[in-house]
């Protein structure tokens, strides 16, 4: 890992004192690998790259005693500032309705049983919209998340439209006295143009005050590419990475952030309702680093 | 001397980008780059450039003798397997439809008995076919929802058998013990099978992509890779890195989310899009 690699790094110069560029140039370049193999988008290593060099070579770490930890106490003091700040997005009480938006697979109907669970228990009345109507089966999906968690469900089989079907959701969160309603929508490419349509065209009908797109931690350098997409038809609020129960590094969180500016707000940890945490960015700073 | 020098610092970083944005991995940008270097060309002429660049990714691609379908014995059991929401049950509904075109008969089984409406998701791509499928209640055993798949399949004389599984993270042994479970089922009536085992691949899927072929690999042992999503901007270039270092064959592509949106993989086109 890389403390160890640093700790090799910098061992020599002990009593030599000062840090050389060429020790910084080459613990960077295990850095840079690293994050790369993390995949943080290589534009984005490059910045944090050049800021670490920057803040070592300004700092104290060139003539502490023990360097290679003073650089991983600076590389993850950096890391964690990527990826923190923007606004804290966790659902507040007036967030009535939320919106969930992402790639084909990405875990946004798994995750709007995982939200509404957390709400619920806050004893919140919650409603879920099933605004898919393009994957096989996926209005079941939905209801089938929540009859599991008892949380009410609004679908129509017969409205082949999912922009009306946000409308009569909206209609029926409102006369039905909930205090959440949470859309499902289709997943979708950012190159399609009219499923792009169709997805602004539900922000429009719905007016969300939390727009989530939730990605999958495993993306590698696209993620920028569809995340600033996305941000850019839809101004999303804040970004849901699922799927870190696996060994993904999860580099697309900085990517993300860097690219929209948009925090990572929850993390998916599992398939199961309940595997669902609040996104801390310094547990995902180690995760990231390895 | 064509060589070392051929290219210069700017261009380097550009054919580096070009690679790291594609997911083929900060190591193996570098040893294209090397090979692209080396090649006896006109560096600065681009069209000598994008010939020995594409030259180089398509040797990564070394197992075209193992691309093609194999189906031993009748019915022959082809398992698809991969980490959750990569593509698995809509490639199964692609790659039937390319079997029943080409004469087969075929009968889906639909194992993934755990995820909220699977065995729904299922039947409706089978009755869109038209083909049988046996599904179990929620909440069955995968194992004994292949048994009896296979039972039926060789009782109705089917070609083809094909076994959707759960998706599931290859950190998880005790869900990887699961899948060999399913293998071992299948044995007991014919150990010449499963005839083909894809790992179904999202190509968005960043460096960790080795790290599931590897795991799925070494528990169930993998013939071929299903690379689904090649319709949006990633390149998929964690393929590359798969079939080197692993040997496992990248078989199929998947396009879209429609029956045809699915086809065979040619390493051609492959690199000539991945480099465009
Ligand atoms: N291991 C794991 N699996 C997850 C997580 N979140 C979702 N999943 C699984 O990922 C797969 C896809 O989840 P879905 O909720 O269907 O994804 P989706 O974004 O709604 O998919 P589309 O509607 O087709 O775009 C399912 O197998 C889920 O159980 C997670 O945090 N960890
Ligand atoms: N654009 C595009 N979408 C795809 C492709 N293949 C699958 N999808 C979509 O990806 C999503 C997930 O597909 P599934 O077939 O449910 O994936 P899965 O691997 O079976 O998911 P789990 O069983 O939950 O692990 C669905 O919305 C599909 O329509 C493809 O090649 N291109
Ligand atoms: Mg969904
Ligand atoms: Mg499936």
């Amino acid at each position: 890992d890389l403390t160890q690699k640093f700790q090799r790094l910098f061992k020599n110069l002990r009593g030599h004192g000062k840090l050389t560029e060429k020790n910084i140039e080459d613990a960077l370049r295990d850095v840079r690998l690293a994050l790369l193999e993390a995949d943080v988008n290589f534009k984005v290593v490059k910045q944090f790259i050049q800021k670490v060099k920057d803040g070592v070579l300004g700092s104290n770490v060139v003539t502490s005693v023990t360097p290679g930890q003073q650089f991983i106490k600076m590389l993850n003091n950096e890391m964690v500032s990527f990826l923190s700040g923007g606004e804290p997005e966790t659902i507040k009480s007036n967030d009535n309705i939320i919106l969930m938006t992402g790639l084909q697979g990405s875990g946004k109907t798994t995750t709007c049983g995982k939200l509404g669970l957390v709400l619920k228990r806050g004893g919140k009345k919650i409603l879920m919209a099933a605004c898919d109507i393009h994957r096989p089966a996926a209005i079941d999906q939905l209801e089938q998340v929540g009859k599991r968690l008892d949380i009410d469900v609004f679908a129509d089989r017969a409205l082949n439209d999912a922009v009306k079907i946000a409308e009569m959701a909206v209609r029926r969160f409102t006369d039905g006295g909930y205090d959440h309603l949470i859309v499902d929508t289709a997943g979708r490419l950012h190159v399609d143009s009219s499923m792009m349509e169709e997805i602004k065209k539900i922000k429009t009908v719905i007016s969300p005050s939390k727009i989530y797109f939730v990605a999958d931690s495993c993306t590698g350098q696209d993620a920028v590419v569809s995340a600033d997409s996305f941000h850019k038809a839809l101004d999303f609020t804040g970004v849901i990475l699922t799927k870190l129960d696996g060994d993904t590094r999860g580099g697309a969180a900085i990517s993300i952030k860097h690219v929209t500016g948009r925090p990572v707000v929850y993390v998916g940890v599992g398939e199961k309702s309940q595997d669902f945490e609040v996104f801390y960015p310094d547990r995902m700073v180690s995760r990231i680093l390895g | 001397l064509n060589g070392l020098n051929s290219l210069g610092t700017e261009e380097t970083e550009e054919l580096e980008e070009v690679l790291l944005q594609a997911d083929v991995g900060l190591e193996t940008a570098e040893k294209i780059i090397e090979e692209v270097k080396k090649a006896d060309i006109d560096h600065k002429n681009h069209n000598e450039m994008n010939a020995a660049l594409k030259k180089t990714l398509k040797e990564f691609f070394y197992l075209d003798d193992k691309r093609a379908l194999t189906l031993k014995e009748k019915p022959s059991v082809v398992l698809f397997v991969g980490v959750n929401g990569s593509g698995k049950t809509t490639s199964i509904a692609k790659f039937s439809k390319m079997l029943s075109e080409q004469g087969k008969k075929v009968m889906l089984a639909g194992c993934d008995t755990f995820r909220a409406a699977a065995i729904e998701q299922i039947s409706v791509w089978a009755g869109r076919l038209d083909i049988p499928v046996v599904k179990g209640f929620s909440g069955a055993d995968p194992a004994s929802v292949a048994y009896d798949a296979h039972e039926s399949a060789l009782s109705k004389n089917i070609d083809c058998l094909i076994i959707d599984t759960a998706g599931r993270q290859h950190t998880k042994d005790h869900l990887m013990e699961e899948l060999k479970k399913i293998i071992n089922t299948i044995r007991k009536k014919d150990t010449s099978q499963p005839s083909e085992v894809f790992l179904v691949l999202d190509s968005t899927t960043g460096q960790n992509g080795l790290s599931q072929a590897q795991k799925f690999n070494e528990f169930i042992g993998l013939t071929g890779v299903v690379l689904t999503k090649m319709d949006g901007t990633a390149k998929g270039g964690i393929a590359l890195r798969i079939e080197k270092t692993l040997g496992i064959p990248v078989k199929y592509i998947g396009l879209g989310e429609e029956f045809d949106d699915f086809c065979e993989f040619d390493p051609d086109s492959f690199c000539e899009a991945l480099i465009n």
